[in-house]
């Protein structure tokens, strides 16, 4: 069956670098793939599609009644890439162009494609609205969270928990994707550990990740022998094998402090 | 007359840093200062408290008519301190705090309070709901945007500008708090003339900033001699002084990349 899965985590911590090159990574077994961004930044198909894709809420603006294909496009390895985008700023609720997004790609039966992995790639800062959305069971059946070793993006993964435990939600595991803090394997595993999760994957930072990016790349495409490409391949058939989710524990204000002090 | 000053920015980009070594500083003027804050971290006042606060909506729950002393605090320098706070997360709109905040502060006329600064600390990351309360003029007059010279700081901070000028509010310039990216100064000089602002004041990144937190100080009052409380008093003079302020002229999203990649 296929396997729906939402990502989520704080700004800039690294879900569409992971989501894209994971699905580049999965593509080159040969799986179909559908990348769903939910971020308002719009950019987690650039990398795989080559340039921005144009946002669904935007096309919806000038055409009531869109085309499967004025939506969702082929990129890499024929991944399917469509983008949600946002609201202007200020107008609204943020998080309305996902649930804008979901109802026309139900309306258009994007999600009667025959797949093998879906991917959301949902901006976790809030987790309110529509970025919410992508939490419940008629979305995703697993909820993975990318994060690095730094208070900042702890804090957002406890919140986020927070939000999947009030919405029945499960948890899958952490992804880290380090950003070269003092003991940060150990800080993320003992975190996981402590909302009732684990890691799944470990990935370097890395500048050739940067350097793939900078040329509308993943670094699967673009230097698929490097040690950063195998990474995504580990991670990938980690996340495939995985079966185990939970409910997460998130910590109360004071167990966060009194952790992140130790 | 009272300066009513709303500072956002990215999330973890230094806001409740600068914040609250502001109003340190400000105070060392003998002026009277308050702050609240407006992110669901609530987490703005802790150095000036000493401890986290208790937040508005937290308090709200518990008891529905509460006094001004059960929601606004004194600190250091009798600087007056409040905390929005947020709902839990997965429950409704995050910016509900700032709004239930504000409501309960004009019930108990908190806002008639003599002063002659006050600051709203709002989270950035979106500009929606509760967290563009502070943009309208019933609020604020003022709004600076805290950046660093990075993609993601700036991306925001283009952003809260289109937000800006959607709700007609004006900016009154860019408070430069350093990650020591390379050309910094120069990056955000430059991104602040597009978008029509200035920069009003830089603060480099330091490490005793860090240690005076670690103890629940601001650097302003845990080593008053030192250079980076002297930056404070410069950056607070600069805007007690500073009457400039526009409609910020936001770069779409070609703009943005370009400019970046020159
Ligand atoms: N493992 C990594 N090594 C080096 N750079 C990375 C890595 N992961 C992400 N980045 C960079 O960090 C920035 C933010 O990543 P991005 O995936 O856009 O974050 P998010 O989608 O969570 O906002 C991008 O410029 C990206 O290239
Ligand atoms: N100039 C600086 N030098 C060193 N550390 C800083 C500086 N400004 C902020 N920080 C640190 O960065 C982290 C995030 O800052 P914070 O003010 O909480 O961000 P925000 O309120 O924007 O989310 C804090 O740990 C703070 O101590
Ligand atoms: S629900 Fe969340 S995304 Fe929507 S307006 Fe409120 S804060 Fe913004
Ligand atoms: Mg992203
Ligand atoms: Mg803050």
């Amino acid at each position: 069956g296929e396997k729906r899965i939402a990502i989520y985590g704080k700004g800039g911590i690294g879900k569409s670098t992971t989501v894209a090159n994971l699905s580049a990574a999965l593509s080159n077994q040969d799986l179909k793939v559908m990348v769903i961004g939910c971020d308002p930044k719009a950019d987690t198909t650039r990398t795989l599609y080559g340039q921005r894709l144009p946002t669904i809420i935007n096309t919806i603006e000038e055409n009531k009644n869109p085309s499967l294909e004025d939506i969702v496009f082929k990129g890499y390895n024929d991944i399917l890439c469509t983008e949600s985008g946002g609201p202007k700023p200020g107008v609204g609720c943020a998080g309305r162009g996902v649930i804008v997004a979901m109802k026309n790609l139900e309306k258009l039966n994007a999600f009667d494609e025959d797949l093998d992995v879906r991917f959301y790639d949902v901006l976790g800062d809030v987790v309110c609205g529509g970025f919410s959305v992508p939490l419940r069971k008629d979305y995703a059946d697993e909820v993975y969270i990318v994060s690095s070793g730094e208070y900042m993006s702890l804090y957002a993964a406890n919140n986020i928990s927070r939000g999947i435990k009030k919405l029945k939600g499960n948890l899958s595991g952490i992804i880290l994707n380090k950003r070269n803090v003092l003991n940060e394997e150990d800080i993320v595993s003992i975190f996981a550990e402590k909302i009732g999760t684990k890691v799944v994957g470990v990935i370097d930072r890395s500048h050739l990740i940067q350097d793939a990016e900078l040329d509308a790349k993943t670094v699967v495409e673009k230097y698929p022998e490097s040690v950063e490409a195998e990474l995504y391949s580990v991670l990938a058939e980690n996340i495939l094998n995985n079966n185990e989710k939970s409910t997460p524990e998130p910590m109360d204000e004071d167990e966060f402090e009194d952790f992140f002090k130790s």
